[in-house]
């Protein structure tokens, strides 16, 4: 089973094209295990991207070096899966 | 084993299993309504159900709903179920559901990529496409909503099997997919095919893969207006709407522009809650929630169609 623990969904908001394709080649970089959940489309509109933990410090630095703005989405996927599975448990019970 | 549908937990996620049996239970429940048949079987051979809605009477024309395309979207499912289960028990009660019923049969596949929503509940919760094998490659599968012989091949897809928009190597290659073309061609009256999607609250119609806007655009438009406020109403979830490409972004080989290529004027895809918040992961306990708001917007279109044949 994967696990996702650590694994940050990051929010984040591209103000102009230039962002854009920023994260399109972000995106690009196969060694990093990126996945986006929304993609990168057009300046206003949000970009979810899951990064694992490993890739979380290269990432958040790639933003703020390019002055890109996020928020956290979800903090620890793992931990988010753990409760769906407890609720699907319980319900099942 | 739940033998009834009021005991089913319709604000909890499920397994295949548990869904496929559901099915069983509700065509128990209303067997001069609903039946089950197989349209085909998945590339781990699973079978491929849907759910047929129907008053009687040959031949009549038809509507087509699908859930779960996208296999980590588990709120469609959910949805779905408590839609197929909303639709058998308002018919004769709601004016509405009871004129659609008296007139078209509805066609609703609640799992339609069962290989991969199960390979979400036991190896990985966020898997996106098929289980098919990629000749060349290490990776597996192919983005099912990417597949379809529309714009298939261009810009707003990926060729590389690795991604998450893989398009495959040809259109149609997806076991599932065929299915769907083929019972859609051979049924030859579906006028309407609505596909649900998780999570940016947004009513899209074609195109996806080109700018140009379809003959039909006001009308759509006219439609998802009227459909985004109606679900607005219940709890204020705000929904954009649109042509996809104007919309979201360029998407080729999608299945509501095959279905639009095809024949089918009505042709909308569903983006269901949340915005920024759960994304994939959203919490059971907005099952019921979303799953009701959508209802009114679902049934817009279906009356709005039932309304304009063509």
């Amino acid at each position: 089973e994967k696990l996702f623990v650590g694994d940050q969904v990051l929010h984040i908001m591209a103000s102009n094209e230039e962002h854009i394709t920023l994260l399109r080649v972000l995106g690009e970089q196969e060694e990093l295990q990126l996945d986006f959940w929304r993609h990168p489309t057009s300046p206003g509109h949000p970009v979810d991207l899951q990064v694992p933990f490993p890739s979380l410090q290269a990432v958040k630095i790639f933003l703020e070096v390019n002055n890109i703005s996020y928020s956290i989405m979800i903090e620890d996927v793992q931990e988010l899966l753990n409760e769906e599975k407890k609720t699907m448990k319980k319900s099942r019970r | 084993v739940e033998r009834s549908t009021s005991t089913f937990d319709f604000a909890s996620y499920h397994t295949l299993d548990e869904i496929y049996d559901w099915m069983d239970i509700l065509v128990d429940n209303h067997p001069s309504l609903v039946s089950k048949i197989q349209i085909g079987q998945s590339y781990e051979n699973r079978p491929l159900y849907v759910l047929k809605f129907s008053t009687g009477g040959p031949n009549r024309p038809a509507i087509w709903l699908d859930t779960g395309i996208h296999a980590r979207e588990w709120i469609t499912p959910a949805t779905g179920i408590w839609t197929a289960n909303k639709i058998a028990e308002e018919y004769g009660r709601d004016p509405s559901v009871t004129a659609i019923l008296d007139s078209m049969d509805i066609f609703f596949e609640i799992v339609t990529n069962p290989d991969g929503f199960a390979f979400t509940h036991s190896n990985n919760r966020l898997w996106r496409k098929t289980r098919s094998t990629n000749t060349g490659s290490h990776c597996i599968g192919v983005d099912p909503n990417r597949n379809w012989d529309a714009g298939f091949g261009g810009s707003g897809s990926s060729s590389n099997p690795c991604s998450e928009t893989y398009r495959g190597p040809y259109a149609h290659s997806e076991r599932e997919v065929k299915a769907i073309v083929d019972f859609i061609r051979g049924h030859r009256k579906v006028k309407l095919v609505i596909s649900i999607h998780s999570y940016s609250q947004m009513l899209l119609f074609p195109y996806g893969y080109k700018t140009a806007p379809v003959p039909d655009h006001q009308e759509l438009n006219e439609l998802a207006k009227k459909a985004v406020s109606d679900l607005a109403a219940l709890y204020g979830t705000k929904y954009t709407y649109g042509s996809m490409v104007d919309t979201i972004y360029m998407a080729d080989g999608t299945s509501i522009d095959w279905a639009y290529d095809n024949g089918v004027k009505y042709a909308f895809s569903f983006e269901l809650r949340d915005t920024g918040r759960y994304g994939f992961l959203l919490p059971s306990t907005q099952i019921i929630p979303t799953a009701t708001e959508t209802w009114p917007a679902l049934l817009d279109i279906m009356v709005h169609v039932l309304e304009h044949p063509y």
